[in-house]
């Protein structure tokens, strides 16, 4: 991407401390809807041969050739009418995830002239596999083809796993694709990154609730793109778009989509619903619509450009001809000029970028806790930048709905985007730690995040079901002094602790044994999870002990202090004090938290720092009520 | 095209890859299925086979069917497979 590295630190070329082998034999497994191979982002030029430990093939389809870059694709769609059977990307979507992972360092991409700069992933000298299973249209993504991918992926040897998909809602963990494939990812030692999901700002809307998963929430990054709409009387309002199309300053008349249909009801005529509006209203002027997911029908109906109202401006997307979306503020200002004036008339501006102080904000459509599967688990886990991001794309895909343009690098948002940053980043850490475990990199990326506060903004009201640890800090989270691990068998515990007993626990771990007592009894709260998360009952008093082990992977005969930021929460930690003789010399500790409940739906939170005086090791804590 | 609707994609979960050398995961998961359909050619059933990484398979299955693999002791769960979105 084109910024979202630099706003986080991870600067480009020698400016930033990397593990050149290493990363060039580090192997990411997108999951995604395939992929553009000819894009520079996945050019094989100056690679050697892939890593030994590589197994997978290249299986692409016909026209389809891999490279010592992208080493290795598969894909489990079917032949659909029209498009190429092969693991070519028809959406766009698996080219910007991997490119964003992974991609090669390309200078001077922009999007028309947009958001210039150099495009590149997080780990640029690592290597990309793809799996391909979405495909556009009805089709979407399968659960059966999901798994398949999981399946090979794993065995090919991939290092880290990218999967910007989800269902419409979470589900039990031995009901859940995603859950099943990065259960048994983690106990091959594989890191599964996944999108939270995108339907926020409601509560309970995260749809990847696993533990073993790193799941990624998005926020914007210090750049936005803007669209100025100049009114005829020099009024000037700023809106979001991507719009790259250009007026050339010329003023055009105005009209409301609700005065410019003969077919349709005043209410949908605003929307300018599908088929509302006439085109002899219309032709050769900028209409005002109510809903900015129907501009194109203004487009097919001869208007020049489009203004519309928009609930959610704290993102730009790409549109198909000139687009700006107001808050409903400006809008209205828009309306109010145009119906006291005569023969009212505006343009609207190609856009331009602007910096943005307050980043990073949680964006709306980013999902929210709490954890609907797991109540006493937080989701989601990390933040990462998802909105406006600068990609690879496939000419074979339109960059907005009705677009006609063919690019090779495209702006989209989502928690898609979000999700292979911090796939980057695994990988990164994994390059300076190949030993680390799964749960080992997770907690260094979530200890180590930026702090975010629901202060900053509306957006962030719910904190930490907002935005989890925080903003991910690439090069803090290489030396997070302590990680909290939780191996396989932790998880098989936890799994105890859920009554998977019996067949089911026997099946999942794969062998013979049993759930002890004691692992029947476990809470899921106790799980050495890198945040601590527990739902009470409103308003009643409660205590409630979580129970923590963390490992030194710092330096030798350290001290670290405990220290509770955030005055809402009576915490008290057992023992405060931990002196750490040895490297991965591990301690445990316990951490009582009492008081009042919150009122209903709400939450209150502190945060745990264990800090050495070099190392600083952050823990959400998290006490909520349910409504 | 009656007895086809009855029918819908099912991922049948089995867990891990049993340990054993001599598993071999097509023949047990091409068993299970003509066991429980009846059906001596599973080619229009099984849609796909998972036995690199864990264990299980996807097939075209009735809600009986269903019923009957999910009581088996070799069978995590059997669950409808869904359209996912990208995100």
């Amino acid at each position: 991407t084109t910024r979202s590295w630099d706003f986080m630190g991870l600067k480009e070329g020698k400016k930033t401390k990397r593990k050149p082998s290493i990363e060039s034999n580090t192997i990411i497994g997108v999951i995604d809807s395939g992929i553009y191979p000819e894009s520079d982002s996945f050019n094989g030029k100056g690679f050697g041969p892939p890593p030994k430990k590589w197994k997978g093939v290249c299986e692409g389809g016909k026209n389809f050739s891999c490279n010592n870059k992208l080493i290795g694709v598969r894909y489990y769609t079917p032949k659909l009418e029209g498009l190429p059977h092969s693991a070519r990307d028809n959406m766009g979507h698996g080219s910007h995830t991997a490119s964003t992972a992974a991609g090669n360092t390309v200078k001077d991409v922009s999007f028309y002239g947009l958001g210039n700069g150099t495009v590149r992933g997080g780990v640029p000298a690592a290597r990309i596999a793809v799996y391909k299973v979405c495909e556009p249209g009805i089709f979407g993504c399968t659960g059966d083809g999901m798994l398949s991918a999981y399946d090979d992926a794993i065995a090919d040897g991939v290092d880290i796993i990218t999967i910007s998909i989800g269902g419409d809602s979470s589900s039990p963990f031995e009901v859940d694709p995603t859950a099943i494939g990065a259960f048994h990812a983690m106990a091959k030692g594989i890191l599964t990154v996944n999108s939270a999901g995108n339907s926020g700002p409601e509560r309970s809307t995260v749809t990847s609730v696993a533990p073993w998963i790193l799941t990624v929430a998005a926020s914007n990054t210090n750049r936005a793109f803007v669209t100025k709409v100049v009114l005829g009387d020099g009024k000037t309002v700023v809106g979001r778009s991507v719009n790259t199309f250009d007026l050339n300053g010329t003023k055009y008349p105005l009209v409301y989509g609700r005065s410019a249909s003969t077919s349709c009801g005043a209410a949908s005529a605003g929307f300018c619903s599908p088929g509302c509006l006439d085109s002899k209203l219309v032709k050769g002027k900028i209409v005002l619509c109510d809903f900015e997911l129907n501009t194109d029908e203004a487009q097919s109906m001869g208007a020049v450009a489009s203004i519309t109202k928009s609930s959610r401006v704290d993102f730009a997307s790409v549109f198909s001809f000139p687009v700006s979306a107001l808050s409903e503020d400006d809008y209205n200002t828009v309306l109010s000029y145009m119906n006291s004036t005569k023969n009212p008339k505006a343009t609207v501006l190609k856009s331009d970028t602007i910096f943005k102080q307050t980043a990073p904000v949680t964006a709306t459509y980013s999902s929210r806790g709490p954890n609907a599967i797991i109540p006493d688990i937080l989701k989601p886990d990390i933040t990462a930048p998802g909105s406006e991001i600068l990609a690879a794309y496939s000419p074979d895909a339109p960059p907005s709905q009705s677009d006609t343009r063919h690019v090779k690098y495209s702006v989209a948002t989502g928690t898609s985007m979000a999700c292979p940053h911090i796939a980057g980043v695994a990988a990164y850490i994994k390059t300076f730690h190949p030993r680390w475990s799964p749960s080992m990199i997770k907690s260094a990326i979530m200890t180590t995040a930026w702090s975010m506060n629901a202060s900053t903004s509306p957006f962030n009201e719910m904190a930490e079901f907002a935005y989890g640890a925080g903003h991910v800090d690439p090069i803090t989270a290489i030396h997070p002094g302590l990680v909290y691990e939780a191996n396989k068998h932790d998880h098989i515990a936890f799994l105890c602790g859920l009554n998977y007993t019996g067949k089911n626990f026997r099946l999942i771990s794969g062998d013979s044994s049993s759930c002890t007592k004691e692992q029947t009894k476990s809470l899921p709260r106790n799980l050495n999870y890198p945040s601590m998360t527990a739902q009470v009952s409103a308003t009643k008093p409660f205590k409630v002990t979580f129970r923590r082990t963390v490992t030194n992977v710092g330096m030798p005969n350290t001290t670290y202090k405990a220290k509770v930021v955030g005055d809402n929460l009576k915490v008290k930690v057992v023992p405060s004090v931990l002196f750490f003789k040895s490297v991965y010399e591990k301690k445990s500790f316990t951490v009582t938290v009492s008081g009042n409940g919150p009122e209903a739906d709400k939450l209150m939170s502190a945060h745990l720092i264990w800090s050495d005086g070099v190392h600083s090791v952050r823990s959400p804590m998290v006490i909520y009520a349910a409504n | 095209a009656k007895y086809d609707q009855d029918k819908q994609v099912y991922i049948v979960y089995m867990g891990a890859l049993p340990a054993r050398v001599d598993y071999m995961p097509m023949s047990h998961h091409t068993s299970i299925l003509q066991q429980v359909t009846g059906e001596s050619s599973i080619e229009n059933r099984l849609v796909r086979s998972y036995k690199r990484s864990f264990n299980g398979f996807a097939a075209r299955l009735t809600e009986s069917e269903r019923e009957i693999l999910a009581s088996m002791e070799e069978v995590v769960s059997v669950f409808p497979s869904k359209k996912l979105m990208l995100q």
